[in-house]
């Protein structure tokens, strides 16, 4: 199968709504300036497959959701923003989600989306059917995505750590 | 259990060295050993493998260590995506994303992964690939180019297909 | 003790924004913010300092988090450079040796980090740097080159000084 | 002070003796391709300077030694080498320094020599004169080079490292 396109809405530093596709491409390069949002595409990619959060950077869901102006944490910073403080009560994005349009290789299409909800749990969707996370899982499984065990994801400064011995794990995982 | 976890074991291990050696090989007509370096895999606990640790041993071009800790930066991220690509190899993804692994490679070595992906990358591997260096996604088929609008204070992106940019010889 | 210790916490921590907008600052016309970013120490035990952590908050120019957590590659490296950098200068050291520390770094955060160095770089504080990145190394006084000779199995170096080469307006 | 020059003599992969000099420069950088030798060349500097063996990569001062061709590890390696075969008895270096060249700031060079003997052991000499592991650290101290801490060292890797709270530490070594 291959991924055919991505949709972001309110993750990370993605604000409204964010498209990308790969189309027919076999190898896609992701470029930018330093903080630009190239590991946060990742880490969509890596949401929307299931992958726990504690791989993304943040300690919790909500820490996924989009922030954009001054928030409690940023209360004693002065400056700039005093046109939208009136719109800011309710700046904070209240939902996100992600979405990754797959197209498997008998050429069905399935629309996969994982969806925080204002309580900051996970809601799982596979062509907009409501599905529990371990039927998630498992149609990713057959198409042999992992979401266990990042055997297709790398993530920055993580490459040198596959060569240490408990890679083990990792085999294990794969097999079982 | 021991069955499936040799399974995976054995199909790895035969094939660790020959993805090694095609990412390290430097075509050199000068050197005998223009063929690569040679890497391999040992279980620690031979009869209950999956409880113990699997050691894996690398060996770049010309040199003569195999201890992966004396290896030098660039040495053992060439060797650590050749096992990466090795796992892979058995019950294989439907696609790769990579974030700055090359940020430790010189010119030569990235070349050498950025041939490996070209190479490697077709309708059952898709490759994507974060990366700062030029010449590794020069040779992708499309870039996508993330920018921040300070404006609207979000990140953005750009597609660019570069296939309808042939390289002219 | 806490005498000392805070000698030592109050002149990094009046020291750490002034070196932090120094690597981060952007010359830019359009923004009020071309100044750079903005960075500050906080104590976790006010009256046993030396007994618990120390938290640093840096924010890149023109964003809004401080959360160290959040930051990019690029931007964390940035930031724990001003630090060090910050560090460094309560009983200052003769030299600094850094080892591929750019390695995050994109075009613009190379060159940032490389005109902290060329103009703090003097008698009193000499800079040993190996990089990878040209248009960091291009703008040393010197160069010393290390090469592998194969017949020799041994590294050999060759020093060239930049400084008998004027860059040319 | 300043660095004025270095010597290594069979230091990691250094065969023989290596000298290099920094002039009057303010600024040096070290290239080279991958696996060339240029960490060790700042394993060179951080060991003259004292620093503890387990930052150097190497669980013991023996690694440290230059290896030059097969020896216990590699005997199942076949191939090339049976020419040295005879002599290689004695291919592994038996001993290892390195020294640096030091100008305090009143004029004064200092030459800092730490070598490995053969049992082992880390051997130190200023100005040819053999000291103690702690007179050594202390004259560094005096320059402000402190050997507990890597205060000027950022070895490949670890810059990340500096932000998190256990700097603390680094701050407390700073100051006693
Ligand atoms: N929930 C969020 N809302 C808004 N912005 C966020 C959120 N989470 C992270 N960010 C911002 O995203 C930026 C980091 O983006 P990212 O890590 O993707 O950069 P990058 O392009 O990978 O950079 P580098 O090349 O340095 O690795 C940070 O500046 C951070 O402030
Ligand atoms: N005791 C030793 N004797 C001989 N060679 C050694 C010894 N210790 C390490 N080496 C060799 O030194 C090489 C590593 O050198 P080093 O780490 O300095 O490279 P580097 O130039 O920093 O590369 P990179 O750019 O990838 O970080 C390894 O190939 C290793 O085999
Ligand atoms: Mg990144
Ligand atoms: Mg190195």
């Amino acid at each position: 199968g291959r991924l055919v396109g991505l949709e972001l809405h309110n993750f990370k530093s993605y604000k409204g709504t964010t498209s990308i596709g790969f189309g027919t491409t076999f190898f896609t390069s992701i470029i930018g300036p330093n903080g630009s949002g190239k590991s946060n595409m990742m880490d969509a990619i890596s949401f929307v497959l299931g992958i726990k959060t504690s791989n993304l950077r943040s300690h919790n869901l909500k820490d996924l959701i989009y922030r954009g102006v001054r928030n409690r944490q940023d209360s004693e910073q002065q400056g700039d923003d005093d046109d939208d403080d009136h719109d800011d009560g309710n700046k904070k994005a209240s939902r996100a989600y992600v979405m990754c349009i797959y197209e498997k290789s008998d050429g069905e299409i399935l629309k996969l989306k994982r969806e925080i909800t204002s309580n900051g749990n996970s809601e799982y969707r596979i062509n907009d059917r409501i599905v529990s996370a371990a039927e998630y899982s498992d149609i990713l499984k057959n198409e042999n995505i992992l979401n266990k065990t990042k055997n297709c994801l790398v993530f920055q400064g993580d490459v040198q750590k596959i060569s240490a011995p408990l890679e083990l794990t990792k085999i294990i995982e794969v097999v079982s | 259990r021991y069955a499936l976890f040799n399974q995976a074991f054995e199909h790895i291990s035969s094939h660790i060295d020959s993805i090694y050696k095609e990412l390290t090989r430097t075509n050199s007509v000068i050197s005998p050993l223009g063929g690569g370096g040679s890497a391999y895999l040992t279980l620690e606990d031979e009869d209950e493998p999956y409880l113990a640790g699997i050691k894996y041993h690398a060996m770049p071009p010309m040199k003569r260590f195999r201890d992966m800790e004396l290896l030098s930066g660039g040495e053992k991220t060439i060797a650590a995506l050749a096992l990466l690509f090795a796992i892979h190899s058995f019950h294989p993804s439907p696609f790769f994303v990579l974030d700055e692994v090359d940020a430790a490679l010189d010119n030569a070595n990235v070349n050498k992964l950025t041939n490996y992906i070209v190479n490697n990358s077709n309708e059952h591997l898709q490759f994507i690939v974060i990366s700062l260096k030029n010449s590794l996604f020069e040779k992708s088929d499309a870039l996508i180019g993330i920018f921040r609008d300070q404006e609207e204070n979000s990140s953005k992106t750009v597609t660019l297909d570069l296939r309808s940019y042939p390289v002219e010889a």
